[in-house]
């Protein structure tokens, strides 16, 4: 509603006026002084009242200052180089004051005031961007949010001791602003988004030198946005220029995540899984292929690999989210159990796809994150279960059980498009030696050395094989248990006619058996 | 068959964490000593 | 088995937005502080010249083999960066030394006739960042408090 009269000539006059007071300094030196005179002024023009009336004070100024970037890029002569750093002295001016604002309210070992302040802040920028957004279409401009978000950032992360106390606040703050200006509700702003998140300093702080990767979950979320904003986009495999340079631009942040947080994407690798499309092959294995740091991995080309007694296969992986409240609705979750354990009712089996199927629309029918968290509960329930008899699972011992009797059910029962999503959300365990990918490695192989049609072998085969033949890096576990189909006997892996359905697939084929032995 | 991920301008064989010279998504070369950010001795900001 | 999936109207328009924020991507000084000099931005130089950053290029030893003048050229227009931070340090490594009061590098010429816990006197060459150039000064009176 209305702002009250005079209030944005107020608000414009003070925001030139520190504008024109910061620039005057010395950039880097510390405009403490200039401020405290300022805020007295802030203070005279009555502008610190009321919560609502310093709101209504960061409103019309973000505004202010985002029109005069609008008005600057309109200024032919201004370009390049001058234009940017036109822009800078307002927009920096301007997060500067905020930054000097947040420091300074409330006393020094009061953060709430502070935390209040930048929430607000943030808020009613973002307010600001998403209104813009919305108002000026494909006339947005990313660039002075942009700038905002930032330098604001940066002046809130110096190492001083006040902000270092408030610097878990400042972090869940920018997530939820991130969160809230998420791609899929400002496309525009996509891409400074993606260079917001991936910024040095911020991925620093969220990931590195955040005490107990307190920061991790929220910089997860973060990348399920990203990947669920992309994922209509990159169903198609044709991509557009701008996509493949936003796709890029992802690739490049997740090679730095595998390169310096491996364990980040080992512990968060399920909800990426269940947002990636799943003929994102190289995006996919890109984050499977994380292992733990301390961890060294045989080789899989090692003649007569025993992985079995690799000491690593006794130990499950770390598992974050609750993939078993993921399996809904609960009479089916109820059945589940209840089959898991009496086998029992038999109905359930019959019943399996139906629960999985939410459309007859091709290429989407079926609900890819059940269908993940189905598969990862089995398998786990089916470790524990064989555990729980004191034995460790291997081609024998996880045949003839509950479990093995869902995975041959879906494996038989489900159409093709189905069965592609069942064998990808097994493939998608095998990972670096775990007992999670031993036993869904076993699992694959058994479903192939068991299959009663060709064409379940067959796309297992294909499943395995689109995930080898893209370019580096490849899944530990992937290798090992391709290089276990075609070297050993028991699967008359190259018996089937499929294998030599074509020259090139055959040379494919030959070219990996070499490269294994 | 996917990207070169060698070839995206970052050194994936480095020793050290990328991330403090992490260029941003569409750079192709990581930020040189001039890019960063220093807490130099306040003295040196001549200006 | 999946296919395309034809794109709802939905991500049509999110597609129209980012296509046209393609055309408006971020720079990379948008993300750095304001350097007054050189901003962090791609100058694109000939193939033939390298493109990748001289590897160990953000090591003291590699300043320390870059020419006096280019490690003054490197303090004095890349303020407030890793590069100066380097620059500073190779200078001291020559035995330059940093005058907070006149905010110049001052290098000793010859034995100083006068020392004291205080200052020492004598002949001096100082970088003349105006006028680029080293010069000579004679009895300067380094104080040791404006020493760096």
């Amino acid at each position: 509603y209305e702002d009250p009269p005079g209030l944005v000539e107020k608000t414009d006059f003070l925001i030139r006026d520190w504008i024109s007071v910061y620039n005057s300094q010395p950039t880097g030196r510390d405009s403490t002084k200039a401020f405290s005179l300022f805020v007295h002024q802030m203070n005279c023009q009555g502008i610190l009242k009321t919560d609502d009336l310093i709101t209504r004070f960061f409103r019309l100024s973000t505004q202010l200052c985002v029109e005069s970037v609008y008005r600057n890029m309109s200024d032919q002569n201004l370009t390049g180089n001058h234009l940017r750093v036109k822009c800078f002295n307002t927009l920096d001016a301007f997060v500067r004051l905020v930054a000097l604002l947040v420091k300074h309210s409330g006393d020094s070992t009061n953060s709430t005031t502070k935390i209040h302040l930048l929430n607000k802040v943030l808020g009613i920028v973002a307010g600001c961007l998403l209104q813009d957004h919305e108002q000026r279409g494909t006339e947005f401009q990313q660039f002075p949010y942009h700038r905002i978000f930032i330098m604001l950032f940066l002046e809130l992360n110096v190492p001083e001791p006040v902000l270092e106390t408030i610097n878990m606040h400042v972090l869940t703050a920018y997530c939820h602003t991130l969160h809230i200006l998420r791609p899929s509700k400002a496309a525009g702003f996509c891409y400074a988004w993606l260079e917001l998140v991936s910024h040095r300093v911020f991925m620093g702080r969220m990931l590195a030198s955040t005490p107990q990767q307190k920061g991790w979950a929220m910089y997860a979320q973060l990348l399920i946005d990203l990947f669920k904003y992309l994922a209509p986009f990159l169903r198609n495999a044709e991509l557009a220029k701008p996509v493949t340079m936003l796709y890029k631009g992802t690739l490049r942040v997740l090679l730095v995540l595998l390169h310096d947080f491996p364990e980040f994407l080992c512990d968060y690798h399920y909800g990426f899984c269940d947002v990636i499309p799943p003929n994102c092959i190289q995006m996919r294995n890109l984050i499977l292929s994380a292992f733990p740091r301390n961890m060294r991995l045989p080789d899989p080309f090692t003649p007569n690999l025993k992985v079995d007694i690799l000491q690593e296969i006794a130990f499950g992986p770390r598992v974050l989210n609750n993939f078993s409240s993921m399996i809904t609705p609960i009479t089916f979750k109820k059945d589940l159990d209840s089959y898991l354990k009496l086998r029992a009712p038999v109905t359930f089996l019959s019943e399996l796809r139906s629960n999985l199927q939410v459309s007859n629309e091709p290429g989407m029918r079926y609900n890819i994150p059940l269908m993940n968290a189905l598969v990862l509960y089995v398998g786990t329930q089916a470790i524990g279960f064989i555990r729980g008899k004191t034995l460790t699972p291997n081609m024998q011992t996880i045949a003839h059980s509950s479990h093995m009797d869902i995975f041959q059910n879906l494996a038989v029962d489900l159409d093709t498009e189905g069965r592609y999503l069942f064998l990808n959300s097994i493939a998608n365990q095998l990972r670096y030696p775990n007992s999670h990918t031993h036993y869904f490695s076993c699992t694959l192989l058994y479903l192939f050395a068991e299959a009663n049609t060709e064409a379940i072998q067959e796309q297992i085969t294909r499943v395995l094989l689109e995930r080898l033949i893209v370019n580096r890096p490849h899944p530990w576990g992937l290798l090992i248990t391709f290089i276990e189909l075609i070297k050993n006997p028991n699967y008359k892996f190259w018996n089937h006619e499929f294998v030599h359905c074509a020259s090139e697939i055959e040379k494919l084929f030959e070219s990996v058996a070499r490269s294994c032995f | 068959l996917g990207q070169d991920l060698t070839a995206l301008g970052l050194n994936l064989n480095s020793p050290d964490n990328l991330y403090p010279t992490f260029g941003g998504p569409w750079a192709d070369q990581p930020c040189r000593p001039q890019d960063l950010d220093f807490h130099v001795p306040p003295e040196y900001l001549i200006n | 088995p999946l296919g395309a999936v034809p794109l709802q109207k939905e991500h049509q328009s999110q597609f129209q937005m980012m296509e046209s924020a393609f055309y408006h991507m971020p720079q990379p000084s948008d993300s750095e502080r304001l350097r007054t000099y050189l901003p962090r931005n791609q100058c694109s130089t000939p193939v033939y010249y390298i493109q990748q950053p001289l590897p160990q290029s953000d090591t003291l030893e590699f300043y320390q083999r870059l020419g006096t003048e280019t490690l003054f050229f490197v303090f004095y227009y890349m303020e407030g960066t890793k590069a100066q931070f380097l620059a500073a340090k190779a200078l001291k490594k020559q035995s330059w030394r940093f005058h907070t009061k006149y905010m110049m590098w001052f290098q000793r010429h010859e034995e100083p006739k006068t020392i004291n816990e205080d200052y020492e006197q004598g002949t001096y060459i100082y970088f003349d960042y105006e006028k680029w150039g080293q010069r000579k000064k004679e009895g300067f009176t380094f104080e040791y408090k404006y020493l760096e």
